[in-house]
């Protein structure tokens, strides 16, 4: 039978804000 | 017997192989210190492609973690060289042109039926095989929204203050000032020479550089049309509510000189294929108000013919544009008090919006309608300029 292709695994994605409020921290952390 | 091996040359797949310590060289070369001016004659849209390549080889090794480092500090390096380049048009377009690139090849490769109706069979082999990015998808789509509103902020900067004097000011028409309404006092700010006064040359010459930029850099027909709506718009309100605040203007002869402008600036839609954008119906409101401008103001039918010709001006602005309307000379007479009371009570039925101005600051819903490439990955490749000789094509 024709293999059927596997489920693509979904990547959970931070939001943009989610994002700039990492960098933020990120920064804030960087000396 | 000498046997040749042939070694056969491995086909290029279309991926890009890269170190995970090689990926802040790879945001760093391909977006943040990237010069747009480096890729002329490329293909357009070039990072997007060799973003995607890289994507792609991190899904093909089913490593998510790698996926999710590149699509966030992409993203990342996205923001910070336009926050960088807050006020350059061709960077900001550049980077409209590429994140929307990348969100249809996420769409256009993700394996969804839907996205790959016009894929070839080699395209549909490109397709990512164990990941879903959905979510990324819907990151790139608000980040193009963020890039669109910053490019209309740009442009719009650049627009605005040639609009007055070039739209109302102006003689577009030489000689037609000749005849200036009687009592017309010369305005100091834009009638100095030179210095803040703008013809309409200006405005198309702005319009021709902003679309040629787009479309060099491979920006979305779809988007382009939708920008110069917006900033069609913006001319209509900004002209439309010095009409409705100034005496001085409101005339014959600037009715004349707008609806000649106006002309001129359908003209050039045409010219640049851009008519089906809807940008010269977002002027409608300004188009009825220069033909106002030269309507006899007299009889009952004079009336009835303003009722049915302003159906884009609310009775607010039909009424505040006759009051402010100043007979050309001594021959022609004012607009009588009772002529107004017709039109008011011709239009009393109207539920007209009861502000006077137009928001200049509207912004249409932008929308990015999914465009794929008919361009296959394995014909891409990476130019010596770029600088990313780490990354192995696969």
């Amino acid at each position: 039978s024709s293999q059927r292709p596997r489920p693509r695994v979904l990547l959970k994605a931070p939001t943009l804000a989610e994002m700039e409020e990492m960098n933020t921290s990120e920064e804030e952390e960087s000396p | 017997r000498q046997v040749t091996v042939q070694r056969k040359e491995k086909d290029f797949q279309g991926m890009l192989e890269y170190h995970k310590e090689d990926e802040a060289l790879l945001i760093r070369n391909l977006v943040t210190d990237l010069k747009p001016q480096t890729l002329s004659g490329t293909v357009p849209c070039l990072p997007a492609y060799i973003l995607y390549m890289c994507i792609r080889h991190a899904d093909y090794t089913n490593d998510d973690l790698k996926v999710h480092s590149l699509l966030t500090s992409t993203i990342n390096g996205i923001k910070k060289v336009l926050k960088k380049h807050i006020d350059d048009f061709e960077m900001t377009s550049f980077w409209l042109s590429n994140t929307c690139r990348l969100l249809h090849c996420l769409k256009q490769y993700s394996g969804d039926e839907g996205f790959m109706t016009q894929n070839t069979v080699k395209q549909n082999e490109h397709c990512l095989k164990n990941f879903d990015l959905t979510e990324y998808r819907q990151v790139l789509s608000d980040l193009s929204i963020q890039i669109y509103q910053q490019l209309i902020k740009i442009a719009e900067g650049l627009l605005q203050p040639m609009i007055v004097s070039a739209m109302l000011e102006n003689e577009s028409i030489q000689g037609l000032c000749g005849v200036k309404p009687t009592g017309y006092r010369k305005r100091s700010s834009s009638m100095v020479d030179g210095e803040n006064s703008y013809c309409l040359e200006g405005i198309i010459r702005q319009m021709n550089s902003f679309h040629t930029v787009m479309c060099d850099q491979g920006l979305d027909p779809e988007i382009i049309l939708q920008v110069f709506k917006q900033l069609f718009y913006m001319i209509n309100a900004v002209t439309l509510n010095n009409l409705l605040l100034r005496k001085d203007v409101c005339s014959w002869s600037t009715g004349m000189q707008l609806r000649y402008n106006i002309s001129q600036l359908e003209e050039w839609l045409r010219g640049r294929n851009l008519h089906q954008s809807g940008a010269a119906q977002t002027m409608e409101p300004l188009i009825q108000a220069a033909q106002l401008l030269q309507l006899k103001k007299k009889t009952h039918e004079d009336a009835e013919a303003i009722c049915s010709l302003c159906t884009s001006l609310s009775t607010q602005q039909i009424v505040k544009i006759l009051n402010l309307y100043t007979p050309l000379n001594e021959f022609e007479e004012r607009v009588t008090v009772s002529f107004i009371r017709t039109i008011q009570a011709q239009l009393q039925e109207r539920n007209d919006p009861q502000q006077l101005l137009l928001d200049c600051k509207h912004m249409f819903p932008v929308l990015f309608p999914f465009n794929p490439s008919s361009l296959t990955m394995d014909s891409i490749h990476i130019p010596a300029s770029l600088n990313l000789e780490f990354l192995n094509e696969v």
